[in-house]
């Protein structure tokens, strides 16, 4: 039941980038429709970090925010943040 | 900079290495980057070097050349869609570090001199991570993705905010993997100062800057009906030409609004027609601008006296001063019948008591490792005079326009150190991260906190040398597989572990049984409890890179009442890169609470000095 407004932009960090061939993009992609209940994921999809290491940005909800936060490949997940200039 | 690499000691005519200088590729994540700006200018310049794998998407009219050889841009609400830089602030910082020299550079006439970066032959890549709305950790991180893998061989980042578990804060996360990469992060303590436990730069990884005053002391003299003068601080290009005006005190002539509020000047709560060609005395900085839409010629503002020696830029004569001379000048108005004042142009002096840290500078302890000693360093980062976006404002309230500016900052500190860790890295290509961190830190000088008594909290291990950091005899090495042992001791599962590294790292029982006092990290810290005797013991490995054959002993240094035990007491090499280990064994009958007891251990060949600061604060 969950509305747009109810998303937020989460991190979701996968720690370092897998050994062998992988498509990260879609790995990212199947992950994000594990937790999120139908329809397209494309629009909640913010980034995928893909080169240096592994991870994507996406608008969960709270309750998928938890989902993700509880998959052994994931190492963190939480709230992007914004930091100042000093 | 026109000033401050003079002071630190990098001179124009130091000891270079052009051709490697050529090859290094600074990264800054910043605000962008303004790339016509002649601190930016390639001529001379051959092309990007081989391991370059960046591109220039700057955006629209958005043009890289052989200097600035790579850009990118980032938004996550799309706003932005250019590298350039609107803010000011990453051309300020990306100039600091690498810009090429820039003669008769100014502001408004002052701070006159070359301004310059600490490796002009160097290459900037620029990510704009920050926009108008701060800068979001989804940016940060897609900046950090892209600059590693571009092929940078150091990151600046003048940028943060509260300290964070390092799983969930973008800088952390970014730098760890840069480290892995053999790119060590420099990044601003914070301007959350001078309360304690304030720096949100807390990794073990990367290098966090404090920032201090230089040499250069921008003052705003104001002169007295009675001839006396009063020594005032403000950025202010303005000339009163010799003529002294009436001067009124701002609670003396209310405007229509409550009495509470004009003792302030804030708001629209001045009269008019009562200020109007006259200088006003005001107690809060909005009085600036009150006071200047009231009419009136100028304004003296009372400041902050623990705020030290902080000019800001002003766009209309006006200085600030602090308590005693504010007090001073209202006995002058009340001993008088027409009291009057002149507000001068801002000069520059000497100041013979810098290097001090800035008030605003973010404090140690380390909230969420203690056991590691943050802020690392001490750099110049008051009134540093610097490139500038000309499409920006100076400041909120100043919408002049200018091709340099006069900024404070943390910010403005972070840039110096990454100029010298890519000096360094131009004699040293070779040295992990690590090796070069560590050279800038136990080179530093030593410093004093006068102001807020914090010690090695608020300068880290001192004020940072670069031409002492390329030879400093020893280094404190750590590598990844340091900081895993590390995680392991503060509860890092395995699992977690694995995935963070994509090795098969498990945390064995010893090193869950470790401190992460024990990292070998080029400084000492702990917290002890107040009121009891203790003991703390430090376990460090030194690798030998200054003379193959070398013997260094130990010297101890405290005024703090502690005894200090190191065993042993003599390291001897046989060749170069020899690693030997020591401990330091801190033993006192018990202090009181907050008490901070500064040390440090200094071994020395009697050719090198290796000093590493011991910081102890007490707890309840």
């Amino acid at each position: 039941g969950a509305t747009e407004e109810d998303r937020k932009v989460y991190i979701v960090y996968l720690g370092s980038l897998p050994q062998g061939e992988y498509s990260l993009s879609s790995l990212h992609q199947n992950m994000l429709q594990e937790v999120v209940d139908g329809g397209s994921v494309e629009n909640l999809m913010v980034r995928s970090y893909k080169r240096s290491f592994n991870g994507f940005a996406a608008k969960l909800t709270e309750n998928e925010m938890q989902k993700l936060a509880t998959k052994k490949e994931v190492v963190s997940v939480f709230p992007s943040r914004t930091l100042q200039l000093q | 900079t026109t000033n401050s690499w003079d002071f630190i000691g990098l001179k124009e005519s130091v000891k270079r290495n052009p051709s490697v200088e050529s090859d290094v590729i600074v990264g800054v994540l910043d605000s962008g980057i303004w790339p016509e700006s002649e601190s930016f200018s390639d001529e001379g310049f051959g092309p990007a070097p081989k391991k370059w794998k960046g591109v220039c998407k700057g955006g629209r009219n958005f043009t890289c050349n052989k200097k600035l050889i790579g850009a990118r841009f980032y938004s996550l609400n799309e706003l932005e869609e250019t590298a350039r830089d609107t803010n000011g602030h990453g051309t300020h910082t990306a100039s600091t570090a690498a810009g090429i020299d820039a003669k008769d550079a100014n502001f408004f006439g002052l701070g006159k001199g070359t301004a310059r970066g600490a490796v002009p032959s160097s290459r900037i890549a620029v990510y704009k991570v920050c926009s108008e709305f701060g800068c979001s950790g989804v940016d940060i991180l897609a900046g950090f993705d892209d600059a590693i893998a571009d092929g940078v061989d150091l990151l600046s980042l003048s940028l943060g905010g509260d300290p964070t578990d390092f799983s969930q804060d973008p800088v952390s996360i970014g730098s760890f993997h840069a480290m892995a990469k053999g790119i060590l992060t420099l990044n601003a303590a914070g301007n959350s100062g001078p309360d304690p436990g304030t720096t949100g730069s807390v990794a073990p990884w990367l290098m966090s800057v404090a920032a201090t005053t230089t040499d250069r002391l921008f003052v705003d003299r104001i002169v007295l009906g009675n001839e006396k003068d009063v020594m005032g601080f403000s950025i202010n290009g303005f000339s009163l030409n010799g003529e002294k005006f009436p001067l009124v005190v701002g609670n003396d002539v209310p405007g229509d609004c409550a009495q509470s509020d004009s003792l302030k000047c804030s708001g629209s709560c001045l009269n008019s027609s009562a200020v109007e060609g006259k200088i006003v005395l005001c107690e809060l900085s909005e009085g600036t601008i009150a006071a200047r839409q009231a009419g009136a010629v100028g304004s003296i503002i009372l400041k902050d006296t623990v705020s030290g020696p902080v000019s800001f830029v002003v766009s209309w004569p006006s200085s600030s001063v602090t308590s005693k001379d504010y007090h001073r000048i209202i006995s002058y108005i009340n001993s008088t019948k027409n009291p009057q004042a002149e507000i001068l142009k801002t000069e520059s002096i000497k100041d013979s008591d810098a290097p001090v840290v800035a008030f605003f500078s973010s404090r140690g302890p380390n909230t969420i490792l203690p056991e590691i000693l943050k802020p690392d360093i001490s750099a110049p980062g008051v009134n540093i005079l610097a490139a500038y976006s000309p499409i920006a404002s100076l400041t909120r309230e100043d919408k002049r326009h200018a091709k340099f500016n006069i900024i404070s900052g943390t910010s403005m500190a972070c840039p110096h150190v990454a100029g010298v860790v890519a000096y360094v890295k131009t004699f040293h290509p070779t040295w992990s991260p690590s090796a070069i961190k560590s050279a800038i830190m136990t080179t530093a000088r030593p410093m004093n906190d006068s102001i807020t008594s914090q010690a090695e909290f608020a300068y880290g291990s001192g004020f940072v040398d670069p031409t002492n950091a390329l030879n400093p005899g020893l280094v404190y090495e750590t590598f990844e597989e340091d900081y895993i042992r590390m995680l392991c001791s503060i509860g890092y599962s395995s699992e977690k572990l694995r995935r963070l590294t994509g090795n098969n790292n498990t945390c064995l029982e010893a090193s869950k049984k470790a401190s992460p006092k024990d990292l070998n990290y080029p400084s000492m810290t702990s917290e002890v409890s107040a009121g009891t005797p203790f003991t703390i013991n430090f376990h460090r490995t030194v690798t030998n890179v200054g003379l193959p054959n070398s013997t260094y002993e130990v010297h101890v240094f405290s005024n703090s009442g502690v005894r200090i035990n190191t065993v042993p007491k003599v390291l001897s090499f046989k060749s170069l890169n020899e690693k030997k280990s020591f401990d330091v064994t801190v033993t006192s009958n018990g202090v009181a609470a907050n008490t901070i007891l500064s040390a440090s251990v200094v071994w020395s060949d009697g050719k090198h000095r290796v000093r590493s600061p011991i910081a102890l604060i007490a707890k309840e």
